[in-house]
Order: structure tokens, then sequence, then C-alpha cells
């Protein structure tokens, strides 16, 4: 474990947090994409299903309970408890053009075709383009609320702090996982559009963000 | 067979 990891984590386990209090202490999902966040519901799913069959520290095994108990709470306000205030008409973005590309590429390309690998692989995929429903709904509504651009801040900050934890573990243990990195660059290369804006209108104290 | 190194990130 190396810092950049340790403060990825914790900006993702505060991304997930930010989003799931807001929709809790707003009572509404307006401006969320419910589909990112089955997406997200998804991505842990297929990722942890090595609770089930290894023990790695008493850190990875909560974090990864907390991930998917927030990921499926969040997509139960969303659909289920403050479905009336879910905004349908904007989250439009086809996913199925995600899940099936992404799908086919983990059976492709892989580091062992075995059934759990192959789910790795495919969660480790879907997660770099698992925000692109969110960013798409923002694009068409024209505006984010200021917590949702947080949400966001801290969601893109946790995978470019992990680019920097795999430089850091190439160098000194001489571990890379070609697969992860890779996604990690592209997940993190669809934030760079929303980093900017983030950082421009929020110097700017306008409390909503109009992306191009 | 290579030992199946768990993957210890999240």
């Amino acid at each position: 474990m190396n810092i950049f990891r340790l403060t990825g984590d914790l900006s993702h386990l505060a991304a997930i947090i930010i989003l799931l209090l807001k929709i809790w202490k707003t009572r509404s999902c307006a401006g969320i994409s419910g589909k990112s966040q089955v997406l997200f519901a998804l991505v842990f799913t297929t990722r942890y299903l090595d609770l089930l069959t290894s023990f790695i520290s008493l850190y990875n095994t909560t974090m990864k309970i907390i991930y998917i108990g927030c990921a499926y709470a969040t997509v139960y306000l969303i659909y289920m408890k403050f479905k009336a205030t879910y905004d349908g008409n904007h989250d439009t973005f086809r996913v199925e053009f995600l899940v099936v590309p992404v799908g086919g590429l983990a059976f492709l390309v892989n580091h062992d075709f075995s059934p759990l690998e192959i789910l790795w692989t495919f969660s480790i995929y879907l997660e770099s383009v698992a925000i692109l429903p969110q960013l798409f709904m923002i694009s068409k509504t024209g505006e984010a609320e200021t917590i949702t651009t947080h949400y966001l801040f801290f969601l893109g900050l946790y995978r470019a702090l992990y680019l920097i934890n795999w430089i850091w573990r190439f160098y000194f243990e001489g571990f890379f996982d070609m697969i992860a990195i890779v996604a990690g660059v592209v997940q993190t290369i669809l934030y760079c559009d929303f980093f900017y804006l983030y950082v421009t209108k929020g110097e700017s104290g306008s409390n909503k963000i109009n992306p191009a | 067979l290579e030992e199946d190194k768990p993957k210890d990130e999240l």
C-alpha cells in the first residue's frame, strides 16, 4: 500500500459517500444518472466476487463491502425510493453500447481465461466508461449542481491517483498490470474536460458548470 | 502453473 493508492481509495470513498448523502438529504436524485450508478454497481459486483474466495486484508474486505453496499443503496434510492425525482428524460445514454463491447473485449483481451479473471477484466473495462451516461446527462441538461461536481471531481481524482500508484508500484515493486493501466488512463482522460470546467468555474464561484 | 497472485487493489 502506498500513499497514492490510499488517498485514491479515500477519494473514491468520498465520492461514493458524497453522492449517497446528497440523494438521501435532498431526497432527490435530480441531475443524477441512474444508468451510471447501475454500471458502477455492476463494476463492483463483478470485480469483488473474490470476497467469496480470497482474503487479502481487513482493509481490502471492508472497503469492498462498503463500496458494494453504497452502490446498491444509491441505485435503490434512485430507482425505488426517490423514483419520482429521477430525470429519465435526460438519462438516455444507450448503455448497451458500453456493456456489449466491453463484454466482448473482456473475452478477447485478458490475463487469464478463467471466469473470475474475465469478470475482473470486464469490471476494469466497464469502470473506465461507466461515467459516460452521467457526463452525457450533464451535457444534455447543460448544468450540474455543485455537489454533483464535487462527486465527479473525487471520482475522477481517485483513478488519477491510481495512475500515480501504478507508476510508484512499477518503480518500487516492479509490479504493473497493463489492462488496469490502459483502462485507468482512458477513464482519467474522460474526466479531463470536466476537470478543466471544475477548476475554472470553481474559481469564478458559479454554482453551476455548463459543459460545452 | 503460475501462482494465481491475488489482486490486492480495490
